[in-house]
C-alpha cells in the first residue's frame, strides 16, 4: 500500500483576529475537518486522489462558511459568480469553468468539462448550458447568497455611494 | 476559495480549486482559481498545487506553476519551493497568498503571508491536522 495524503485549504486572508469569534472558528473547523474526512475517505478506501480532491471541494461549496459554490462572494451586480478548476496529474488533463451561476457544485462541473467535453474551459452560458446537458444539479440564485455576504455587499455599495456623492455638485 | 491536493495509494496525484471570488468583484471577473497554473496545477512527475488569496497577483505570478518549475528546473524540495513562491516578486505583486503543495513522495508544504490560512491535511491512517491561525 502507497502513502496517501490529502491536504485542503479554506481561503487565507490578512484579518483581526477578533472578526473571527470562537464560534465562528469552530464551525470553520469543524467545516475544514468534514471536507478533509470526505476526501480522506475515499483514499483510505483505495479510489483516485481526483476523486478526493473533488469531493473535498464539494464539501467547501455545500458550506455556507467559505467562499465557493453557497457562500460566494457577491457581485457589484449582487450576484454570486463561481469559479472552479480540477486537473489529473497523472494524465494532465483538466477542465474549468468560470462566471458560473446556478451550478450547486461548480468542481463537478469542472470535472464533467474534463472528462465529457472536447474543451478544457468554458465559461458564463456556455459552461451552464453544458451543466444543463450533463444534468448537474442547479440551484436558485438565493441559495447561493447568505447573509454575512450580502450584509459585505451592502458596505460596498454604501462606501461607493458616498465615494460618488464627493464627485457630483 | 477553496482546493485540495492528494495523492493516492496509486502514487498519483490531483488537485481541485473552486471560489466564489472576491469581494465586489465586476460581473465577469475571472480569478486565478479557475486558471491552469495560476491557482491550480498538478503533475505526477513533480507535485500538486492549488492557490488562495489575491486571484490578480496569483494569475500574474503564475504561481501554481512556479512552484513546479522550481521543483523541476531548481531541485527545491517542496517546502521551499513554496515559500519561495509565496514572497516571488513580493515588491511588484502585493496581496494575500496562500499556497498547500504536495509531491509524489507525499510531502507537502502549506503557507501563506497571511495570519489567517484555514487549512487541514491527513496523511494514511493518522491523525488528521486542523486549524485557522
Amino acid at each position: 500500500m502507497g502513502k496517501y495524503v490529502i491536504i485542503i485549504h479554506g481561503g487565507a486572508v490578512q484579518t483581526d483576529p477578533s472578526t473571527i469569534p470562537p464560534e465562528k472558528e469552530a464551525k470553520l473547523k469543524a467545516g475544514l475537518a468534514q471536507a478533509l474526512h470526505a476526501g480522506w475517505e475515499i483514499l483510505h478506501k483505495g479510489g483516485s486522489a481526483l476523486d478526493a480532491v473533488e469531493a473535498a471541494v464539494r464539501a467547501m461549496e455545500d458550506n455556507e462558511d467559505f467562499n465557493a459554490g453557497r457562500g460566494g462572494m457577491f457581485t457589484l451586480n449582487g450576484e454570486v459568480e463561481t469559479e472552479a478548476s480540477i486537473m489529473d496529474g497523472a494524465t494532465l488533463q483538466g477542465g474549468a469553468v468560470s462566471c458560473v451561476k446556478l451550478v450547486k457544485n461548480p468542481i463537478s462541473l469542472a470535472r464533467a468539462v474534463m472528462e465529457k467535453c472536447k474543451h478544457t474551459f468554458l465559461t458564463a452560458e456556455g459552461a451552464q448550458e453544458f451543466a444543463l446537458a450533463q444534468g448537474l444539479p442547479l440551484e436558485a440564485p438565493h441559495y447561493f447568497k447568505t447573509e454575512p455576504q450580502r450584509q459585505e455587499w451592502m458596505e460596498i455599495l454604501q462606501e461607493q455611494a458616498v465615494e460618488h456623492a464627493d464627485r457630483h455638485d | 476559495t477553496v482546493g485540495a491536493v492528494a495523492l493516492d495509494q496509486e502514487g498519483n496525484l490531483a488537485v481541485a480549486t473552486s471560489t466564489g471570488g472576491i469581494e465586489g468583484k465586476l460581473k465577469g471577473r475571472v480569478g486565478d482559481s479557475c486558471i491552469y497554473g495560476g491557482g491550480t496545477y498538478a503533475n505526477n512527475e513533480v507535485c500538486a498545487a492549488s492557490c488562495t488569496g489575491d486571484g490578480e497577483i496569483i494569475m500574474l505570478g503564475a504561481l501554481a506553476h512556479e512552484v513546479y518549475a522550481l521543483c523541476k528546473y531548481k531541485d527545491l524540495p517542496i517546502a521551499e519551493a513554496v515559500r519561495e513562491a509565496i514572497s516571488m516578486y513580493a515588491d511588484k505583486l502585493e496581496g494575500d497568498r496562500g499556497i498547500i503543495a504536495l509531491d509524489p513522495q507525499g510531502n507537502f508544504a502549506l503557507e501563506s503571508n497571511t495570519n489567517v490560512m484555514r487549512r487541514a491535511y491527513r496523511i494514511n491512517d493518522e491523525e488528521p491536522f486542523v486549524d485557522i491561525w
